[in-house]
């Protein structure tokens, strides 16, 4: 896309970048970004995640890991969850979860950065990484300076999201970054007493959302209780419900 | 909260305003926003919306307005929703509602102030500000530059969500703006069916966030159907649903 990538720290090999968006808030950016991750991390891949919401960070909490990361002369040392899997988020780098980072786009843009060039992810074979809602500073700085491979779309079935979730696809159209395809999240939802297929936010659309804009539809995730628990839990890693996210591997 | 504040636009003449925010994406900001100003209008004060969200502005499409906005010497019109609520959305200046803004922090900085020197709202009892997820660049120049009255807090039940939310509310106390209260989203949703109350997200916990952060609880609303089909259809005037969101005017 034309900028000059920032190279990665040196103690740093990692095979692929893969960055998750959607555009609009709320709709499971950072759940499809674990899923993936854990998904991956079971057949054997290593697997890393940056937590680009810098203002929003969810992924220490849906790991529930805490721990501060220890600065070393290479590096910041990216801690790993239970299950081995690396992550760098602002959370690990404050002393209460619920602080607010009041920040604007320059420093934005610069912790993005320095997650990349200043963090020691070791060997990796996937490093995902989770933009925060909008098409401004963290999703610009991600594209324009890290080595992308692609994007993974996200959307939610109503037709108001996929408006929000079009101008992301067009985002990445314009900045020449491949988008691998479009998971649609929160589809249905199962009535636990009578199973009847409940539709919260309309009929499934993620199908036509892929078509229309030219991208391969990756597949559906319903809404279930379980997994909103297994997050507020910190025991993502615990959750068995998504279906073949691996597909991008 | 010391800084000075910028004049409006000579033309207008608004008595309050009101910002609503969840740090969050996706927990129903736009919709809260919208439900308050069209109760309002209901009950006979003049309102208007500000959409904050310079990336991922979705008033229009919840109003189903697409004029542009007129220009005049005076200023840029904000034009009327079909109930007579004034609305001025970065969506409503483009081409096609989704073309991707991808702009840094100063470009959205700017365009938030513009909004409020440079739109002519007129007369009016409310201008309620939709901001978008985070605390970043637009809530900052929101509350460093625009007379604000005080904010309005939307959480859902996830703690993952209260999490964030909590960030939102301490860059309120942290900038000295007044907190009215906080609303739960998403609550609940009853099967069409057999009538069983489901907790996707699960049990409300907004009411105790509130307790926890020493605000006010506003209410709860549930997940209905027939408000996502609203906004995707333009037609939230006509939706009846909500309750008591005008317990702040
Ligand atoms: N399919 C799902 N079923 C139940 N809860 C979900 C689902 N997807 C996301 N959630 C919950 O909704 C909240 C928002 O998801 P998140 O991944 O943080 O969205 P985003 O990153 O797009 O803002 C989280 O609390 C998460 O646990
Ligand atoms: N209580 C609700 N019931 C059904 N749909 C809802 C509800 N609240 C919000 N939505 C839908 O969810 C989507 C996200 O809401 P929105 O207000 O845009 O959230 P935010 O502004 O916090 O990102 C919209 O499509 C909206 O129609
Ligand atoms: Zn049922």
């Amino acid at each position: 896309s034309g900028f000059t990538k920032l190279p990665p720290n040196e103690l740093n090999h990692i095979q692929h970048v893969i960055a998750v968006m959607s555009g609009k808030g709320g709709v499971g950016k950072s759940s499809v970004t674990a899923l993936i991750a854990v998904e991956a991390n079971r057949k054997g891949y290593r697997c890393g995640i940056l937590d680009a919401d810098i203002t929003g960070p969810s992924m220490p909490k849906m790991f529930g890991i805490s721990q501060r990361p220890e600065n070393t002369g290479f590096g910041l040392i990216a801690p790993e969850t239970r299950s081995g899997i690396r992550l760098m988020s602002l959370n690990l780098l404050l002393d209460n979860e619920d602080a607010p980072v009041i920040w604007r786009g320059p420093l934005i843009a610069s912790a993005v950065r320095q997650f990349w060039t200043e963090v020691v992810w070791g060997d990796l074979d996937y490093l995902i990484v989770d933009l925060p809602p909008g098409t401004g500073d963290a999703p610009l700085t991600v594209m324009q300076s890290l080595p992308l491979d692609g994007v993974v779309i996200v959307s939610s079935p109503q037709d108001l999201v996929g408006m929000v979730v079009a101008k992301a696809i067009k985002m990445c159209q314009h900045m020449n970054i491949p988008v691998f395809g479009l998971v649609e999240n929160m589809s249905f939802i199962e009535c636990p007493k009578c199973g009847e297929k409940i539709y919260p936010f309309g009929r499934p659309a993620g199908d036509s959302l892929a078509q229309r804009n030219g991208l391969k539809f990756l597949g559906a995730l319903p809404i279930d209780p379980a997994f909103a628990q297994a997050c507020d839990r910190g025991q993502i890693e615990n959750y068995h419900g998504a279906v073949g996210l691996d597909v991008l591997l």
